[in-house]
């Protein structure tokens, strides 16, 4: 079984601005 | 047929003819008859027991006829045509006159040889350059007197110790003949490690030149010349001048025979673009004498070449991508001295010092040779999934946070699903 690959959109990023990708 | 390399295409030694490197060359001379004419007399041998006789001629620089210049010196030496350079008279001490000649470059000499129309010099000093004429050491000298005119003993023994020592020899200085007498020093002979020169830096040393100088010191006094009538005690030779001969150096070929200095990397010496002579250097080697290896061709150190071993430069192995690098002595050294090179500024996302291996957050693709430009992959690695940026360099694994799988890291594992939280991407599912 093939997992889908992580989607950037879910991801909270209120207390992890520093780790946010550019192009997120 | 180049003569640097063999039939297999292996280098071997070479070197450039042996040549006469003073021919057609200018000397400079600190003396010169004829500036204006002037009157010279010398006495002639004339054999077969009959009486030498005194001849005088006029020199006049302006009347082709009758000049000696310096070019007389190294032009073409014939016996049936002997040209002559000849100095002004020596009226008064001191005697001494100066031969300078420039070979523009090093040479690897054997001999140096004077071949006179007049008298030997009863004391004369040969002197040798390695820079261009910026400075001077002695070379040999040759007189009747050597303490006395030199300081040196006469015929000191030369050992293994004092190779580089100049030599004072009393042969050479006799009267006789009166005309076409000559002078040779060999630059070896008598010098213990001349029978292993390739291996003597000593004496590697001792015969290179740039520059030759001959200071005649002092003409036969007129007491040695015993000449009868216009013969004296006196130390002067102006003394004899007006009665018998006027007293000049007079030179009709002067040689200077060698090799062009290669190092054993060229067969020949050519002209640069500004007429300099260099020597047309092979076995991966440049500079004026061979004496360096080129770019990119540090893997050993440079060497002259021997007759067993032609020591020719090699090429740092970078697998095609660097283009510079530079030698290492301890490398080389811990090699078992066979590879020293160390690539510099490996491209195409290499490292190492051979650009054998991927930088920092790149992987090998096995599917290519080392060589090829994109033998290197980035590991582009996941930047939520991945714990860091870099990955396996064989395998191209990056380091997963837990429950994240994938070579990049860019999914959740079995069991596992994606979470909101950017630190812990996948969770264990309830």
């Amino acid at each position: 079984e093939v997992m889908p690959t992580l989607d950037m959109a879910l991801f909270d990023w209120t207390d992890y601005e520093d780790m946010k990708p550019v192009d997120t | 047929l180049d003569p640097c390399y063999d039939d297999t295409g292996a280098a071997r030694r070479c070197i450039p003819e042996f040549i006469n490197a003073a021919f057609g060359k200018e000397v400079m001379v600190s003396s010169v008859c004829g500036r204006p004419p002037s009157r010279s007399c010398s006495v002639v041998e004339r054999g077969d027991d009959r009486p030498s006789v005194r001849t005088c001629q006029i020199c006049d620089a302006a009347d082709p006829r009758r000049a000696h210049p310096a070019s007389y010196l190294t032009d073409l030496n014939s016996a049936h045509n002997l040209t002559c350079w000849q100095s002004e008279n020596l009226n008064t001490s001191p005697y001494n006159v100066t031969l300078t000649l420039s070979l523009g470059k090093k040479f690897e000499i054997t001999y140096v040889s004077l071949q006179f129309c007049s008298p030997r010099p009863e004391s004369l000093a040969i002197y040798k350059s390695m820079d261009y004429g910026k400075t001077w050491m002695p070379y040999q000298f040759y007189s009747s007197q050597c303490r006395r005119m030199y300081n040196r003993p006469n015929k000191a023994t030369i050992t293994k110790q004092n190779e580089q020592e100049a030599l004072c020899t009393d042969g050479h200085t006799d009267l006789y003949p009166l005309s076409g007498g000559l002078i040779a020093f060999s630059t070896l002979d008598g010098r213990p490690s001349g029978k292993d020169f390739d291996n003597s830096p000593v004496l590697q040393d001792w015969v290179t030149v740039t520059d030759i100088r001959v200071v005649f010191n002092r003409p036969q006094l007129p007491r040695e010349l015993g000449l009868g009538a216009g013969g004296s005690n006196s130390d002067d030779p102006a003394s004899v001048t007006s009665t018998l001969a006027t007293y000049f150096y007079a030179v009709g070929d002067f040689q200077v025979g060698g090799r062009c200095k290669c190092n054993g990397h060229a067969s020949r010496c050519l002209k640069d673009k500004e007429g300099k002579l260099v020597c047309d250097c092979k076995h991966n080697t440049e500079g004026p004498e061979c004496d360096r290896c080129k770019p990119f061709h540090y893997d050993r150190p440079w060497q002259r070449a021997n007759a067993r071993e032609a020591n020719e430069c090699l090429p740092c192995n970078c697998n095609l991508h660097a283009r510079r690098c530079r030698f290492n002595m301890e490398l080389y050294k811990l090699s078992g001295r066979k590879s020293g090179g160390v690539c510099m500024n490996c491209r195409h996302n290499t490292a190492g010092r051979h650009c054998h291996y991927c930088k920092e957050g790149f992987y090998r693709d096995m599917a290519r040779p080392i060589t090829h430009r994109r033998a290197c992959k980035a590991c582009d690695c996941h930047p939520v999934g991945a714990a860091g940026k870099t990955c396996n360099q064989t395998t191209g694994q990056c380091p997963c946070k837990d429950g994240v799988t994938g070579i990049t890291c860019n999914r959740c594992a079995k069991g596992y699903q994606q979470s909101r939280s950017p630190v812990a991407p996948c969770i264990k599912i309830p």
